[in-house]
């Protein structure tokens, strides 16, 4: 594994433990989407189920069972835990998120590296994974006060997948016939939806104030 | 074989 590859997975997980240090320790989810936050626990299901057929590594494995096991445990926080759960911005957090998961599904069935089962969920996950900020990002369009966790939270979560982009770079040029289009594009659709948001973070944080999406 | 190899990422 090399090193970009290390510090994407660490940005990966860093951005969850920033999103469970604000749920617990301020018992509030105040600006986070809990469609996208379904949509993850989503794509990790669908993702992993290899987890206990394929052996890679106990790296692997572990950090498996840790997106697993944080998504469903943010999105259990956020709808049934009595303090946070009051928190949720319910009628800010709008966006119709089932119409991202059928075109997902459509296009893993037509698209994919090879037609079978887990191939095709693989492929779905990295489909929907490239869509599933669109309910934050919305919301945090919405959201007048936003926090700086939850800022920091969404900037990791992008900055996470920009490094996987570099990760696949270094791999097309040290490793043989590595070769993922799929893999590709939905990475870089997923970081080019981002665009916007990089970009007032890097004003907000260059001019030193607090970071609001225009309308 | 069921693996490809970017499935070895997360």
């Amino acid at each position: 594994m090399n090193i970009l590859r290390l510090a994407g997975d660490m940005t990966h997980l860093i951005s969850v433990i920033v999103l469970l240090l604000k749920i617990h320790s301020i018992k509030s989810c105040a600006g986070i989407s809990l469609k996208t936050q379904e949509l993850y626990a989503l794509v990790f299901v669908s993702r992993y189920l290899n987890i206990f057929t394929d052996f890679i590594s106990l790296y692997n494995t572990i950090m498996k069972l840790i997106f697993l096991g944080t998504s469903f445990s943010i999105v259990w926080y956020m709808r049934y835990h009595k303090i946070v759960r009051r928190s949720y911005d319910k009628d800010q957090d709008t966006f119709r998120h089932y119409f991202l998961v059928l075109p997902c599904l459509i296009l893993a069935l037509l698209i994919n590296e090879r037609f079978t089962f887990k191939e095709i969920m693989w492929t779905f996950s990295l489909y929907l994974e490239a869509v599933a900020i669109l309910p934050q990002l919305v919301l945090l369009q919405r959201t007048k006060n936003t926090d700086n966790l939850t800022v920091q939270y969404i900037f990791l979560l992008g900055a996470y997948r920009a490094l996987y982009i570099l990760n696949w770079i270094y791999r097309y040029f040290t490793e043989p016939d590595y070769l993922h289009w799929i893999t590709w594009i939905s990475g870089l659709v997923q970081t080019i939806l981002y665009g916007d948001f990089f970009y007032y973070y890097f004003l907000s944080w260059k001019n030193n104030v607090k970071l609001q999406l225009p309308a | 074989e069921e693996n490809t190899s970017h499935h070895d990422e997360l």
